[in-house]
Parts: structure tokens; sequence; C-alpha cells
């Protein structure tokens, strides 16, 4: 209907983009998470 | 609290850290007095007589986890590190590993022209412009260090495989690395003039 | 004329919709257990006070209960028609967080299409919080243990590092 179809892309550009927003996602939620031991203060910073 | 914070993290950030530094003063200082030279001794004590002081401290223990569980296999991840050593191309690692992001690292200061600071090793809890804010696991106490990236190389490890303890190990030249990690990302490192890098091979 | 393109789209580490609700094994029986010895029990009865067990069927009844430590170990089943049109999705996204996080041991069971219009006579959103004490039938507790998986969220529990899912969604472009 008028599209050009191509094949997908074997790889992704700026995958090392996605690795990091991943990795810092990850980070922030395990800093943010309350964890034992952790001074109560500092969740807001994390 | 998340508002007043969001809006000045740096100042957030910065009351973190001087509070850290005032605790960390405060709890040597009375170990002195108290000549209390062992950490159990000391964080029991803290916890009866200081809770207030006890509670500002940095836990290092706290963000093991944040190198060990996360950047390691981040940066296994990014490097696309299998057990088998093989597979890995040096120089697209060194492309990858300048555009990485190095909070969580556990980086140690192996040549500075500051000789107080050779030896120091951390984990990154911040990866600023001009410093690396390392917390680091002290003889009585975890300390809080700013460690700045002039005049300074660090060295990280990459552990290939759980069983034995062979590992990648890699050197940041902080004299190349004075940017924001955001900024890092999309930067290309060109060959510099390195007049300013003598320390690196006098000493 | 469009040509068509491929965005890379980075999945979140931490939405795990699929496994949101607990997998139920055996649903038409788990069904069957739920209206065999609750239901059928609880439309005869005309007030909750003539109710042989400890329940719950308001929303904010359930909510409380969850989010008080009432101090008591018994465990609990929250039985909810979440696959039913007439239950508002408000309601329904906060619940398995919410047990999860509930101080004491809760089972969430989720009930099949068309549960809702069983329910009509016992709550309103089809929610019904049950209290596990030595009352409730011992065949029916073991079924149901037997045959919901636990809740699970892999990001509260230990830490553990969460592959780069990166995934092409497939769209076009005007050339």
């Amino acid at each position: 209907n008028g599209v050009l179809i191509v094949p997908p892309p074997r790889t992704i550009a700026n995958q090392d983009h996605f690795h990091r927003l991943n990795y810092l996602y990850q980070l922030s939620a395990y800093q943010t998470k309350p964890r034992a031991g952790a001074v109560k203060g500092h969740t807001p910073l994390a | 609290n998340y508002q007043r914070v969001n809006k000045n993290s740096k100042i957030a950030l910065r009351e973190f850290i001087n509070s850290c530094k005032k605790s960390t003063q405060k709890c040597l200082k009375l170990a002195h007095e108290n000549k209390i030279t062992d950490r159990e001794n000391l964080s029991s004590y803290l916890e009866k007589d200081h809770p207030a002081i006890y509670e500002a401290l940095p836990q290092y223990d706290g963000f093991v986890p944040m190198y060990k569980e996360l950047w390691l296999n981040y940066i296994k991840e990014l490097l696309s590190i299998t057990n088998s050593i093989k597979t890995l191309n040096g120089s697209s690692a060194l492309l990858k590993l300048s555009m990485a992001d190095y909070n969580g690292a556990l980086l140690r200061v192996t040549k500075s022209k500051n000789k107080s600071l050779r030896g120091i090793q951390g984990i990154v809890i911040w990866d600023s412009q001009k410093f690396f804010i390392l917390i680091v696991k002290g003889h009585l106490i975890d300390e809080i260090k700013c460690i700045p990236k002039k005049g300074t190389v660090f060295q990280f490890e990459i552990p290939l495989s759980d069983t034995d303890d062979s590992a990648l190990r890699y050197s940041i030249l902080g004299d190349r690395f004075k940017y924001r990690s955001v900024d890092r990302a999309g930067r290309k490192f060109k060959s510099r003039r390195c007049d300013d890098m003598l320390y690196y091979i006098q000493n | 004329k469009r040509r068509q393109v491929y965005k890379p789209v980075l999945d979140n580490p931490f939405t795990n919709e699929a496994h949101l609700w607990p997998h139920v094994h055996d649903q038409p029986l788990i069904w069957q257990l739920v209206q065999s010895s609750i239901l059928n029990k609880l439309a005869h009865m005309q007030s909750k006070e003539e109710y042989p067990w400890e329940l719950y069927t308001d929303f904010n009844d359930i909510v409380q209960y969850l989010s008080s430590d009432r101090g008591n170990s018994d465990p609990v089943y929250l039985f909810v028609c979440n696959k039913d049109p007439g239950v508002p999705l408000v309601l329904l996204q906060q619940i398995p967080l919410l047990c999860y996080m509930a101080p004491m041991a809760v089972k969430l069971v989720q009930l099949p299409r068309s549960a809702l219009a069983a329910f009509k006579t016992v709550s309103k959103y089809g929610l019904l919080l049950l209290r596990c004490d030595d009352r409730v039938d011992r065949k029916f507790v073991s079924q149901v243990d037997k045959n919901v998986d636990p809740l699970q969220f892999p990001w509260l529990s230990a830490v553990k590092y969460q592959p780069t899912a990166v995934k092409l969604l497939k769209t076009t472009v005007p050339i």
C-alpha cells in the first residue's frame, strides 16, 4: 500500500547508550529502594 | 522531600558530602579520645552513645552490591565479555570504555601528583566533571573522598570469571577524563599533546 | 509514498506485566472450589455478621487490612476478578504491590473472566479477602496453595542486573 518494505537492521545504533540507560535506571532503582542499614536521610539524594 | 532534593540535587549532594565528612571527623576524634582502635568497638560505642553521628556515617557495604551486581554486569554486557576472553577486541573496548558510565565502579588511584592519594581504592558514588567521589572502606570507618581527576591515574579491573582471579585491567588517565559523564557519552577522544602528563612517566 | 523504518526501543527492566498477577495453574478447579467452598455458602446469608469466616469485600477495608500490621500471622487469600470489564483498572493496578508489601503472607488469586457475575451478591468490584485461620477448610487451603504461584517483584527482592532488552519498533516515515 505504497510503503517501501525494508528488512530489519541486524545491529542497533547507539547500543552503548541503551546499555547505559538500562544500567542507570537499575542503579537508581537500587539506590532509591529502602535498604537495611542505609541512612534514611539519603534516600531522596539517591 | 524529593521535590526539594530534585530541584537542588547539586546542593543536596554537597550537603551529603559535607555532612559525611563532618561526621567522619567527629567520629575519628571520638575514637582518638577514647583510644578505640578497632571497628566493632567503635561502631557499638557510637551506636550507644552518639546515635546521631552513627546515623550520618556513610556505609560502604550498602554500595558494594552496586559494584558487584550492577556495574560489573553492565560493563561485561557493554564489552560483550563472555567467559572465553578470546573474543574481546581491545580497541573497540577502549572506545566503549571511554563512553561508559563509572558510577558504581571500583577505582584505585595508582599514580598521582599528590602522593597522599596513591593507593586509595573505593566505589564511585558520583562521577562529577573534575572529581571522582568515592566511598572508601576505612580501617575504622568508611569515608567519602573526592579525588581530583587532574594529575591522577585510576585503575579498575573487570574480573573474567568467578572461579579464577583472571581479570582485565584498565587505567583511566584523569587528565583526559575531565568531562561530565553525560558529555563523555557522545564524545570522541582524539590524541592530544601530553606535556601535562609527565608525572605519568616520571614516577 | 512512505518508507518502513525500525526504531530501537529500550524495554523497561522492571515491568513484569506478564507476572504481575501470579499464574493460576488449574483455573477451573480453583474457580470451582471458590464457588463451592465460599460463594455458595455466603449466598444464603443475609448479613455480614453471619459469615463463618473473617472476610472483607470492600476495597477500602481490604487496603486497610493489608497495609496495617494487625500482629496476626495468619496467611490471607485475596480473590480478584481482574479479567472482568466491570472492574476499574485503577483499583487493580495497586493490588499486586499492596499484597507484596503487606506484613502478612498474601496469596493473590486471579479469577477467570465472567467471575464477577457470581460475586455480585458478595462484592461490588469482585474483591474478596479471606483470612485463613483454622475455620477455613484445610483441603481448600492446600489446593489453592498448590495451584497459585507466589507474587514476584524481581527488583524488590535482591539486587540483580537485568540485561538490556532493546526491541525494534516497526513504523513508517514519509519519503
